[in-house]
C-alpha cells in the first residue's frame, strides 16, 4: 500500500 | 491577562470535536492576531493548524503572547457542558496553571464557569511555507466526508487524482476496487453545493484513509472543503470557519516502496 512519509520531513522547525 | 468572548460558542465546541481525534494534547497560542494551535498527531504523519482571528471575537484581550497546554479530551468534556447557543468566554491569568471557560445562556439566566488544569507540553512549532499547488479542489464538505467513509469500507488508502475531467478518488482492497469521480459543477444554484477544480498540472497522490476520515470530523464547521494538492507534497484539507479563520489539516503522502 506504499510507504507512509512523515509530515515533519516537509516543514522546518521554527 | 487573557479574556476572549465568543458569542457563537458552538464554533469552539465544533473546533474541539474536529481536532481531538487527531491530537490528544496541544498548546493553544494566544496573541494579538488570534487564538491558534498547531499540532502533529502522535505518529507525525498529519498536522493540524487552527486559527480563530481576534476580530471574530466580541471581546478579545490578550496582554502578552501566551501559550496554554491543554488536554483536548478534557477541554472537550468541559465544552460539552456549554449549550449550543451559549456565549463562551475563555479566561486566563499570567503564570496561572488553570484556564477558565465561562458559559452564558443567551437570556443570561444561567452562567457557569469551569476551571481546567493546564499542562506543560513540549512541542515543536513548524514553519509552513506558502505553496503554489498543482491543483485545488473545492467541494461540499459532506460529500467529501461521504466519499472518505465509503472508500474506507473497501480499502485503507485513497488515491486522489486531478485531471481536467475532475477529481477521482480511488481505493482497492481484498474485496475489490472503487473509483468515485466528481466533476466540476459550478453552475449549481447554491454555491455550497458546487464542486470546482482548478488545475495547473495533473496530480495523483496516495493517502491513508484513516487520517482523511479523522479530518472529516470538521465537517460541521463548513459547508465546503478545500483540498490543495501538489505532487510529492502533503495535501492540505481546509475547513473555513465563517468570518473567523480556519482549521487546516496537512497529511503526508504515501509513496511507492
Amino acid at each position: 500500500d506504499g510507504y507512509q512519509l512523515n509530515i515533519d520531513l516537509f516543514f522546518t522547525i521554527t | 491577562m487573557l479574556e476572549l468572548r465568543l458569542v457563537q460558542g458552538s464554533l469552539l465546541k465544533k473546533v474541539l470535536e474536529a481536532i481531538r481525534e487527531l491530537v490528544n494534547d496541544a498548546n493553544f497560542d494566544c496573541s494579538a492576531t488570534g487564538f491558534s494551535l498547531q499540532a502533529m498527531d502522535s505518529s507525525h504523519v498529519a498536522l493540524v493548524a487552527l486559527l480563530l482571528r481576534s476580530e471574530g471575537f466580541e471581546h478579545y484581550r490578550c496582554d502578552r503572547n501566551i501559550s496554554m497546554g491543554m488536554s483536548l479530551n478534557n477541554m472537550a468534556k468541559m465544552l460539552r457542558c456549554a449549550g449550543n447557543d451559549d456565549i463562551i468566554t475563555v479566561k486566563g491569568d499570567d503564570g496561572s496553571d488553570t484556564v477558565t471557560f465561562m458559559f452564558e445562556s443567551p437570556t443570561q439566566d444561567k452562567i457557569s464557569d469551569f476551571e481546567m488544569k493546564l499542562m506543560d507540553i513540549d512541542s515543536e512549532h513548524l514553519g509552513i511555507p506558502e505553496a503554489e499547488y498543482h491543483a485545488i479542489v473545492r467541494m461540499p464538505s459532506a460529500e467529501f466526508a461521504r466519499i472518505c467513509k465509503d472508500l474506507s469500507s473497501i480499502g485503507d488508502t485513497v488515491v486522489i487524482s486531478v485531471t481536467k475531467e475532475g477529481v477521482k478518488f480511488s481505493t482497492k482492497g481484498d474485496i475489490g476496487t472503487a473509483n468515485i469521480v466528481c466533476r466540476q459543477n459550478s453552475s449549481v444554484d447554491k454555491p455550497e453545493e458546487a464542486t470546482t477544480v482548478e488545475m495547473n498540472e495533473p496530480v495523483s497522490l496516495t493517502f491513508a484513509l484513516r487520517y482523511m476520515n479523522s479530518f472529516t470530523k470538521a465537517t460541521p464547521l463548513s459547508n465546503q472543503v478545500t483540498i490543495s494538492l501538489s505532487n510529492e507534497l502533503p495535501v492540505v484539507v481546509e475547513y473555513k470557519i465563517a468570518e473567523m479563520g480556519y482549521v487546516r489539516f496537512y497529511l503526508a503522502p504515501k509513496i511507492e516502496e
